[in-house]
């Protein structure tokens, strides 16, 4: 009897965690709509700006670079590979096929 | 020491979610693909 | 009994399949939260300025940026057209995307991290829509919000007695 009632409470619960997904699902879909329209909209595209100081108090002293790019463009980051210096080397790949990539070099200093 | 695969990790602008610029972070800090 | 030791496993699926939607929901919901908070901020200094910010001291959205130690040497090929680009960096370096900007920024009122006074919740919750308020008052308890388990787990010792 005691695994019967078990059973039955698993699945009310497994009915309860569909329903909870199904849900998630929704707002999902929902927000992501909110999110392209807020961010379509053109007075809201007009002020979606950061300074170059909001960047620079947030990565105290780094060199920075900002890469501004068409959608699609690829980023490409290799594993680490060592040098023949026995340095290891650090490389980034930017590919566009839609338009040119901006760079902007930041540093405070 | 040489690596082997090397096999690269990609991001595509308005394409691929923050998680992946996180995935990135962290093979350059390890050195390696998780 | 073996079906309820299926049923067991499939509800540890589902639940992990809920943690998982539950915190990109609530990556989305920062987002929303941080790009409106930056739109009201530039209106708002815009206003009190008068004027908006010199063209040359502001990047426009959607950006990513590369952050690396300022005594790195970075090596740089540009193609002609400017539609591909080669850097080579003799030290570590992170990538990061405009939103992760904004919530260094605090753009997103500390909701990711569980630190966010209850003046900041009540403006964060006006700029998502309704639905989904309760979720932002669930994010400003911190991240343990995202590990609730609605199903009390104490009951599966006796659970797995039972089974065995």
């Amino acid at each position: 009897k005691e695994v019967l009632d078990q059973l039955e409470h698993l699945k009310a619960q497994i009915e309860e965690l569909e329903m909870k997904e199904k849900d998630l699902d929704q707002q999902k879909i929902w927000l992501q709509q909110s999110i392209k329209n807020v961010s379509d909209d053109p007075t809201n595209s007009r002020f979606a700006y950061v300074t170059h100081d909001d960047i620079c108090n947030c990565f105290s002293g780094d060199t920075l670079l900002a890469v501004l790019a068409p959608s699609g463009t690829q980023l490409e980051v290799p594993v680490p590979e060592m040098g023949q210096n026995g340095q290891k080397k650090y490389q980034v790949n930017l590919r566009s096929h839609s338009g040119p990539i901006q760079v902007l070099l930041m540093n405070r200093e | 020491s040489c690596l082997t695969p090397v096999s690269a990790m990609t991001y595509k602008f308005n394409g691929s979610p923050s998680k992946d610029l996180r995935d990135i972070n962290n093979m350059i800090k390890q050195g390696e693909r998780m | 009994a073996q079906e309820c030791q299926n049923l067991e496993l499939e509800k540890q699926k589902r639940m992990e399949r809920i943690k998982q939607k539950r915190a990109q929901l609530q990556e989305l919901i920062l987002q929303q939260i941080a790009f409106k908070n930056l739109v009201q901020r530039n209106q708002r200094s815009e206003e009190q300025n008068q004027s908006p910010p010199p063209q040359n001291s502001v990047i426009q959205l959607p950006f990513i940026l590369l952050n690396t130690s300022v005594r790195t040497v970075i090596d740089c090929s540009i193609s002609s057209d400017k539609c591909e680009y080669l850097f080579n960096f003799d030290n570590t370096f992170e990538i990061h995307d405009d939103i992760e900007v904004l919530k260094r920024m605090g753009m997103s009122f500390g909701l990711e991290s569980g630190k966010c006074s209850s003046e900041n919740l009540k403006i964060a919750k006006s700029l998502v829509p309704k639905s989904l308020e309760s979720y932002v008052t669930g994010m400003s308890a911190g991240p343990s919000w995202l590990n609730q388990d609605q199903f009390t787990c104490n009951s599966e010792p006796t659970q797995t007695a039972l089974l065995t």
